[in-house]
Protein backbone atom coordinates (compact mmCIF):
# COMPACT_ATOMS: atom_id res chain seq x y z
CA UNK A 1 0.00 0.00 0.00
CA UNK A 2 1.05 3.39 -0.88
CA UNK A 3 2.76 5.29 2.55
CA UNK A 4 0.60 8.74 3.54
CA UNK A 5 3.09 11.66 3.17
CA UNK A 6 4.11 14.07 5.92
CA UNK A 7 3.20 17.49 4.74
CA UNK A 8 6.48 18.92 6.84
CA UNK A 9 8.18 17.11 4.28
CA UNK A 10 6.82 19.70 1.33
CA UNK A 11 6.90 22.76 3.14
CA UNK A 12 9.78 23.82 5.18
CA UNK A 13 9.81 25.92 8.69
CA UNK A 14 10.04 29.41 8.00
CA UNK B 1 -5.92 46.80 20.97
CA UNK B 2 -7.80 44.33 18.69
CA UNK B 3 -11.39 44.68 17.30
CA UNK B 4 -12.42 43.13 14.04
CA UNK B 5 -16.80 43.93 13.16
CA UNK B 6 -17.85 41.31 10.94
CA UNK B 7 -21.50 41.98 9.17
CA UNK B 8 -21.58 38.31 8.42
CA UNK B 9 -20.81 36.64 11.22
CA UNK B 10 -21.94 33.55 9.90
CA UNK B 11 -18.99 32.98 8.03
CA UNK B 12 -16.96 32.49 11.06
CA UNK B 13 -19.57 29.91 12.31
CA UNK B 14 -18.77 28.06 9.20
CA UNK B 15 -15.22 28.22 9.51
CA UNK B 16 -15.11 27.09 12.55
CA UNK B 17 -17.37 23.71 11.90
CA UNK B 18 -15.14 23.39 8.88
CA UNK B 19 -11.97 23.26 11.17
CA UNK B 20 -12.46 22.25 14.31
CA UNK B 21 -12.30 18.66 14.14
CA UNK B 22 -9.42 18.78 12.06
CA UNK B 23 -6.95 20.98 14.25
CA UNK B 24 -7.58 21.16 18.00
CA UNK B 25 -5.07 24.19 19.25
CA UNK B 26 -4.53 26.84 16.74
CA UNK B 27 -2.71 30.21 16.79
CA UNK B 28 -5.18 33.20 15.10
CA UNK B 29 -2.19 35.79 13.60
CA UNK B 30 -3.62 39.69 13.46
CA UNK B 31 -2.06 41.96 11.33
CA UNK B 32 -3.07 44.78 9.03
CA UNK B 33 -3.59 42.64 6.55
CA UNK B 34 -6.19 40.58 7.86
CA UNK B 35 -7.32 37.71 10.57
CA UNK B 36 -5.61 34.39 9.93
CA UNK B 37 -4.48 31.29 10.82
CA UNK B 38 -2.47 28.31 9.45
CA UNK B 39 -2.30 25.19 11.43
CA UNK B 40 -1.44 21.41 10.82
CA UNK B 41 -3.83 18.60 12.22
CA UNK B 42 -2.23 16.36 14.63
CA UNK B 43 -0.50 13.91 12.44
CA UNK B 44 1.01 16.26 10.10
CA UNK B 45 -0.67 15.23 7.34
CA UNK B 46 -3.19 18.19 6.28
CA UNK B 47 -2.54 22.26 6.69
CA UNK B 48 -5.25 24.30 7.05
CA UNK B 49 -4.75 27.80 5.93
CA UNK B 50 -7.43 30.90 6.50
CA UNK B 51 -7.27 34.26 5.88
CA UNK B 52 -10.14 36.96 6.13
CA UNK B 53 -8.59 40.30 4.87
CA UNK B 54 -9.17 43.39 6.54
CA UNK B 55 -11.33 45.05 4.21
CA UNK B 56 -13.79 42.36 4.80
CA UNK B 57 -14.65 43.46 7.96
CA UNK B 58 -16.91 46.87 8.68
CA UNK B 59 -14.61 48.12 11.32
CA UNK B 60 -10.68 46.30 11.39
CA UNK B 61 -8.77 47.58 14.11
CA UNK B 62 -5.41 45.80 15.08
CA UNK B 63 -2.90 48.56 17.02
CA UNK B 64 0.06 45.94 16.47
CA UNK B 65 0.24 42.18 15.16
CA UNK B 66 -1.20 39.65 17.84
CA UNK B 67 -1.38 35.76 18.04
CA UNK B 68 -4.15 34.62 19.70
CA UNK B 69 -3.73 31.03 21.07
CA UNK B 70 -7.72 29.39 20.72
CA UNK B 71 -8.79 26.09 21.37
CA UNK B 72 -10.80 25.64 17.96
CA UNK B 73 -13.04 23.21 19.59
CA UNK B 74 -14.06 25.93 22.50
CA UNK B 75 -14.19 28.81 19.87
CA UNK B 76 -16.43 26.45 18.11
CA UNK B 77 -18.86 26.53 20.74
CA UNK B 78 -18.98 30.06 21.68
CA UNK B 79 -19.97 30.82 18.27
CA UNK B 80 -22.33 28.33 17.75
CA UNK B 81 -23.92 30.69 20.16
CA UNK B 82 -23.93 33.44 17.76
CA UNK B 83 -27.32 33.13 15.43
CA UNK B 84 -27.05 33.25 11.37
CA UNK B 85 -27.47 37.01 10.90
CA UNK B 86 -25.77 38.04 14.10
CA UNK B 87 -23.05 40.82 13.81
CA UNK B 88 -19.80 39.27 15.63
CA UNK B 89 -17.21 41.12 17.04
CA UNK B 90 -14.16 39.93 17.83
CA UNK B 91 -12.04 42.05 21.01
CA UNK B 92 -8.62 41.64 22.82
CA UNK B 93 -6.10 43.82 24.65
CA UNK B 94 -2.47 43.42 24.07
CA UNK B 95 -1.20 41.31 26.01
CA UNK B 96 -4.51 39.74 27.46
CA UNK B 97 -5.30 36.13 28.41
CA UNK B 98 -8.39 36.32 26.58
CA UNK B 99 -10.82 36.95 23.85
CA UNK B 100 -14.62 38.52 23.41
CA UNK B 101 -16.81 37.34 20.87
CA UNK B 102 -19.64 39.78 20.57
CA UNK B 103 -22.62 38.94 19.02
CA UNK B 104 -25.18 41.79 18.05
CA UNK B 105 -28.76 40.51 16.76
CA UNK B 106 -29.38 42.62 13.01
CA UNK B 107 -31.84 44.75 14.77
CA UNK B 108 -29.74 45.70 18.26
CA UNK B 109 -32.19 44.19 20.29
CA UNK B 110 -29.95 41.39 22.09
CA UNK B 111 -26.50 41.63 22.20
CA UNK B 112 -24.25 39.20 24.32
CA UNK B 113 -20.68 38.83 25.10
CA UNK B 114 -18.51 35.47 25.51
CA UNK B 115 -14.97 35.63 26.73
CA UNK B 116 -12.82 32.59 26.28
CA UNK B 117 -9.51 32.28 28.00
CA UNK B 118 -5.95 32.24 25.06
CA UNK B 119 -3.85 29.71 25.75
CA UNK B 120 0.23 29.63 24.77
CA UNK B 121 0.64 27.51 21.94
CA UNK B 122 3.91 26.20 19.90
CA UNK B 123 3.03 26.03 16.55
CA UNK B 124 5.61 25.96 13.69
CA UNK B 125 4.69 28.17 10.59
CA UNK B 126 5.13 26.48 7.05
CA UNK B 127 6.30 28.33 3.90
CA UNK B 128 4.37 27.49 1.34
CA UNK B 129 5.64 28.02 -2.17
CA UNK B 130 3.86 29.50 -4.70
CA UNK B 131 2.94 26.68 -7.39
CA UNK B 132 2.38 26.41 -11.00
CA UNK B 133 -0.41 23.40 -10.56
CA UNK B 134 -0.48 21.07 -13.34
CA UNK B 135 -4.01 20.72 -13.12
CA UNK B 136 -6.79 22.72 -11.71
CA UNK B 137 -10.27 21.45 -11.45
CA UNK B 138 -13.21 23.97 -10.39
CA UNK B 139 -16.59 22.35 -9.63
CA UNK B 140 -19.41 22.68 -7.62
CA UNK B 141 -18.77 22.55 -3.67
CA UNK B 142 -21.93 20.17 -3.20
CA UNK B 143 -20.87 17.89 -6.61
CA UNK B 144 -17.23 16.77 -4.58
CA UNK B 145 -18.70 16.54 -0.92
CA UNK B 146 -21.14 14.16 -2.47
CA UNK B 147 -17.94 12.37 -4.64
CA UNK B 148 -15.51 12.09 -1.57
CA UNK B 149 -18.40 10.33 0.57
CA UNK B 150 -19.94 8.13 -1.80
CA UNK B 151 -16.19 6.70 -2.54
CA UNK B 152 -15.38 6.52 1.29
CA UNK B 153 -18.39 4.16 1.65
CA UNK B 154 -16.67 1.64 -0.74
CA UNK B 155 -12.25 2.71 0.18
CA UNK B 156 -10.17 4.80 2.48
CA UNK B 157 -8.01 6.32 -0.78
CA UNK B 158 -9.14 8.24 -3.80
CA UNK B 159 -7.26 8.14 -6.82
CA UNK B 160 -7.32 11.72 -8.50
CA UNK B 161 -6.44 12.11 -12.20
CA UNK B 162 -6.77 14.89 -14.67
CA UNK B 163 -6.65 14.13 -18.19
CA UNK B 164 -8.06 15.37 -21.26
CA UNK B 165 -11.20 13.31 -20.65
CA UNK B 166 -11.73 15.14 -17.36
CA UNK B 167 -11.05 14.44 -13.65
CA UNK B 168 -11.47 10.85 -12.36
CA UNK B 169 -11.84 10.27 -8.81
CA UNK B 170 -11.34 6.50 -8.10
CA UNK B 171 -11.01 3.98 -5.27
CA UNK B 172 -11.30 0.41 -4.44
CA UNK B 173 -11.92 -1.68 -1.02
CA UNK B 174 -13.41 -4.78 0.11
CA UNK B 175 -16.20 -4.77 -2.03
CA UNK B 176 -15.38 -3.69 -5.09
CA UNK B 177 -14.02 -0.57 -6.88
CA UNK B 178 -15.76 2.68 -8.18
CA UNK B 179 -14.85 5.01 -10.64
CA UNK B 180 -16.26 8.99 -10.99
CA UNK B 181 -15.59 10.71 -14.07
CA UNK B 182 -16.60 14.67 -14.43
CA UNK B 183 -16.43 16.70 -17.60
CA UNK B 184 -15.96 20.08 -18.02
CA UNK B 185 -19.16 21.66 -18.38
CA UNK B 186 -19.25 25.45 -18.84
CA UNK B 187 -22.52 25.32 -20.62
CA UNK B 188 -24.66 25.14 -17.56
CA UNK B 189 -26.41 28.80 -17.08
CA UNK B 190 -25.43 28.78 -13.80
CA UNK B 191 -21.87 29.25 -13.00
CA UNK B 192 -22.26 27.95 -9.37
CA UNK B 193 -23.01 24.30 -11.40
CA UNK B 194 -19.64 25.08 -14.15
CA UNK B 195 -17.06 22.05 -13.96
CA UNK B 196 -13.98 24.02 -15.56
CA UNK B 197 -10.69 22.04 -15.60
CA UNK B 198 -7.35 23.77 -16.68
CA UNK B 199 -4.75 21.16 -17.41
CA UNK B 200 -1.48 21.25 -17.76
CA UNK B 201 -0.25 18.65 -17.71
CA UNK B 202 -2.10 15.05 -16.76
CA UNK B 203 -1.68 14.42 -13.08
CA UNK B 204 -2.50 11.35 -10.88
CA UNK B 205 -2.27 11.47 -7.25
CA UNK B 206 -3.67 9.54 -4.47
CA UNK B 207 -5.18 11.45 -1.08
CA UNK B 208 -6.86 9.69 2.29
CA UNK B 209 -10.52 10.13 1.80
CA UNK B 210 -10.77 10.85 5.40
CA UNK B 211 -9.26 13.89 5.26
CA UNK B 212 -10.62 14.72 1.98
CA UNK B 213 -14.17 14.26 4.07
CA UNK B 214 -13.12 16.75 6.41
CA UNK B 215 -12.24 19.70 3.98
CA UNK B 216 -15.25 19.06 2.72
CA UNK B 217 -17.46 20.39 6.03
CA UNK B 218 -16.22 23.50 4.31
CA UNK B 219 -19.26 23.42 1.42
CA UNK B 220 -21.17 25.65 3.34
CA UNK B 221 -18.64 28.61 2.75
CA UNK B 222 -18.80 28.66 -1.12
CA UNK B 223 -20.97 26.78 -4.13
CA UNK B 224 -17.48 26.33 -5.45
CA UNK B 225 -14.18 24.30 -4.73
CA UNK B 226 -10.97 24.93 -6.45
CA UNK B 227 -8.87 21.09 -6.29
CA UNK B 228 -5.40 22.15 -7.27
CA UNK B 229 -3.10 19.57 -8.22
CA UNK B 230 0.73 18.59 -9.14
CA UNK B 231 2.51 15.45 -9.28
CA UNK B 232 4.11 14.65 -5.81
CA UNK B 233 2.59 17.80 -4.12
CA UNK B 234 0.12 18.48 -1.22
CA UNK B 235 -3.28 19.11 -3.31
CA UNK B 236 -4.91 21.95 -2.37
CA UNK B 237 -8.19 22.21 -1.63
CA UNK B 238 -9.82 25.76 -1.83
CA UNK B 239 -12.99 27.28 -0.44
CA UNK B 240 -13.46 31.36 -1.00
CA UNK B 241 -14.75 33.07 1.63
CA UNK B 242 -17.09 35.76 -0.31
CA UNK B 243 -14.85 38.32 -1.43
CA UNK B 244 -13.21 37.98 1.73
CA UNK B 245 -10.39 35.51 1.68
CA UNK B 246 -10.86 31.78 1.61
CA UNK B 247 -10.02 28.47 3.27
CA UNK B 248 -7.36 26.38 1.83
CA UNK B 249 -6.53 22.83 2.91
CA UNK B 250 -3.24 21.24 1.94
CA UNK B 251 -3.36 16.98 1.76
CA UNK B 252 0.03 15.57 1.50
CA UNK B 253 -0.11 13.15 -0.97
CA UNK B 254 -0.10 8.66 -0.65
CA UNK B 255 3.07 7.95 -1.76
CA UNK B 256 4.66 4.46 -3.42
CA UNK B 257 7.02 3.00 -1.52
Amino acid sequence: DPKQGNIMSFFKKV
Amino acid sequence: MLELRLVQGSLLKKVMESIKDLVNDANFDCSATGFSLQAMDSSHVALVSLLLRSEGFEHYRCDRNLSMGMNLGNMAKMLKCAGNDDIVTIKADDGGDCVTFMFESPNQDKIADFEMKLMDIDSEHLGIPETEYEAIVRMPSSEFARICKDLSTIGDTVLISVTKEGVRFSTKGDIGTANIVCRQNTSVDKPEEATIIEMETPVSLTFALRYMNSFTKATPLATQVTVSLSSELPVVVEYKIGEMGYLRFYLAPKIEE
